[in-house]
C-alpha cells in the first residue's frame, strides 16, 4: 500500500503569468509532484501534493522565484489515518 | 453490516463492496420506483452499476454519475447520499415528485470501479482507471480524456505515465464506452451531470474548444440559478462557466462529448473543498457537500422538466 509519510500539500499563489509558466515547468516525474489543482492561471490556486523527499528542493525554487504558498496539508499519511479510523470506527 | 438504507452510515466513507451492498439494499426496498442496470463491466470485471429511478415507461431521462476519478470521494459518498434522497423525497417534495412523474433519473455512483478499489486497497490518490498501457509500466487512463470530443487534443496528454493520460483511442476505456453505449441506445437523455471534486465549479461545454457552445447563455443563466440555490444552504461559494474560460483548456472531456450528443443540459461539478482538505475532505463533510450540491441538481432538473427540448 502507498504510505504519504512527510508529504505535504503546498497551496501555491502565483502572482502572474510568469510565475505559472515557472510553475508548469517543474520536473513533475523526477520530483513526484501531484498537482491537485494544476497551474493554469494567476487567478486560480495551485495545489500540490510534494512527497517528502522533494520537499527541501520544492521550497528552495518557490523562494528562489519569490512564489508564495502556505502549507495546506502537514502531513497527508495523518489525514489519510485519521479517513481510515473513521471508517473503521463505522464498519466496526 | 446495516440491514437497511435506514441503518447506513452516510456520514462516512465506504468501501465497493458496502456500496454495491447499499445500492442492491436500496432497489430491494423501493423495488417499484428503482431499478439497478448493469451497462458493462470494468477492465477488471466489476459490474458498472447504474440505478434507475422510474414511474412510468420510454420516459427521457437524467443522467447523474459520480466518482468517475476513484480519488475523489466525497463525489461517490455524495452520490448514495441523492440516492437515498430520491427515494425519500418522491412523493413528498412536488418539484422532485413532478420530475419523477415526467422523467426517468440515472444515476452511475462508482463510474471506475477500479480505480476506487485501488484507493482501498493500495494508493488513496489513485486517479485513473487500472487498464495497462501495452508498451508502459505506467497503468490507467484518465476516463476525463477518453472521449469523442476533441480526443487527443491540448488539454491531455499522450504519456501514459501522466494523470491525463487521454488513452490508445476514443473510448478504449471500457467504463466510458459502456457509458456512450447507453447513452446511444438509450437515445433520449436530456441532462447530463458528471461530478467530480474538488475546487467549486460548475463548469458547462466546452472545454477542447474556446468556440462557445450553442446555447451558452442559457446554460450560463442555469448555473447561476444553480450555484446560487447551492451556496444558499452553507454559503459555500462556486465559480461557473464553460471548462475552457473557468479552468483550462481540456480535450476529450465526457460532457463535451454528451452535448455534442445532443444533450443539451451537460454539465460538471468540482465539489468542495474549501481549500483546507483538497481531495482528503472529512467524511463530516460528505452530508452538507451533498445536500448542497443537491440544491444545484434540483434546479437542472427542474429546468430540463420545464423547458423540454
Amino acid at each position: 500500500k502507498v504510505t504519504f509519510e512527510g508529504d505535504q500539500v503546498l497551496r501555491i499563489t502565483a502572482k502572474n503569468a510568469e510565475q505559472i509558466s515557472l510553475l508548469k515547468e517543474l520536473p513533475e516525474q523526477t520530483l513526484g509532484l501531484d498537482f491537485w489543482m494544476e497551474p493554469v492561471h494567476e487567478s486560480l490556486p495551485v495545489d500540490v501534493r510534494v512527497p517528502f523527499h522533494s520537499l527541501q528542493a520544492v521550497r528552495a525554487f518557490l523562494a528562489y522565484n519569490q512564489i508564495q504558498y502556505n502549507v495546506m496539508i502537514e502531513d497527508v499519511q495523518d489525514l489519510l489515518d485519521d479517513e481510515e479510523r473513521e471508517m473503521v470506527k463505522f464498519r466496526t | 453490516f446495516p440491514r437497511s438504507t435506514d441503518d447506513f452510515v452516510y456520514t462516512t466513507y465506504h468501501d465497493l463492496d458496502s456500496i454495491y451492498s447499499f445500492i442492491d439494499m436500496l432497489v430491494a426496498e423501493h423495488s417499484n420506483l428503482v431499478s439497478k442496470i448493469v451497462i458493462g463491466q470494468s477492465y477488471e470485471s466489476r459490474p458498472l452499476n447504474v440505478l434507475k429511478f422510474s414511474t412510468g415507461a420510454n420516459r427521457p431521462g437524467l443522467w447523474i454519475d459520480t466518482g468517475i476519478h476513484s480519488r475523489e470521494w466525497v463525489t461517490q459518498a455524495s452520490g448514495i447520499w441523492f440516492a437515498k434522497k430520491i427515494v425519500t423525497d418522491y412523493g413528498r417534495d412536488p418539484v422532485l415528485t413532478d420530475i419523477l412523474n415526467n422523467y426517468d433519473i440515472f444515476l452511475e455512483i462508482v463510474t471506475n470501479p477500479d480505480g476506487f478499489a485501488y484507493t482501498h486497497s493500495s494508493d488513496r490518490m489513485w486517479r485513473k482507471t487500472r487498464k495497462p498501457n501495452p508498451g508502459s509500466s505506467c497503468v490507467g487512463v484518465d476516463p476525463n480524456r477518453n472521449w469523442d470530443a476533441g480526443f487527443g487534443g491540448p488539454g491531455s496528454s499522450g504519456n501514459p505515465c501522466t494523470e491525463t493520460y487521454h488513452g490508445p483511442s476514443a473510448h478504449s476505456e471500457p467504463e466510458v464506452k459502456a457509458i456512450v453505449d447507453f447513452v446511444n441506445s438509450h437515445g433520449n437523455l436530456k441532462a447530463f451531470v458528471s461530478i467530480h471534486s474538488y475546487s467549486q465549479m460548475l463548469l458547462y461545454p466546452y472545454g477542447y474548444k474556446s468556440t462557445p457552445s450553442q446555447d451558452q447563455a442559457e446554460l450560463h443563466e442555469l448555473s447561476r440559478k444553480a450555484i446560487s440555490e447551492l451556496q444558499s444552504l452553507y454559503n459555500t461559494s462556486y465559480r461557473y462557466g464553460s471548462i475552457i474560460t473557468t479552468i483550462y483548456q481540456a480535450s476529450g472531456g465526457t460532457i463535451d462529448w454528451t452535448y455534442d450528443q445532443g444533450i443539451k443540459y451537460s454539465y460538471t461539478f468540482e465539489l468542495r473543498d474549501t481549500g483546507r482538505y483538497g481531495f482528503i475532505l472529512p467524511a463530516n463533510q460528505i452530508v452538507p457537500t451533498a445536500e448542497e450540491t443537491w440544491l444545484a441538481l434540483m434546479a437542472i432538473m427542474e429546468h430540463t422538466k420545464n423547458n423540454p427540448y
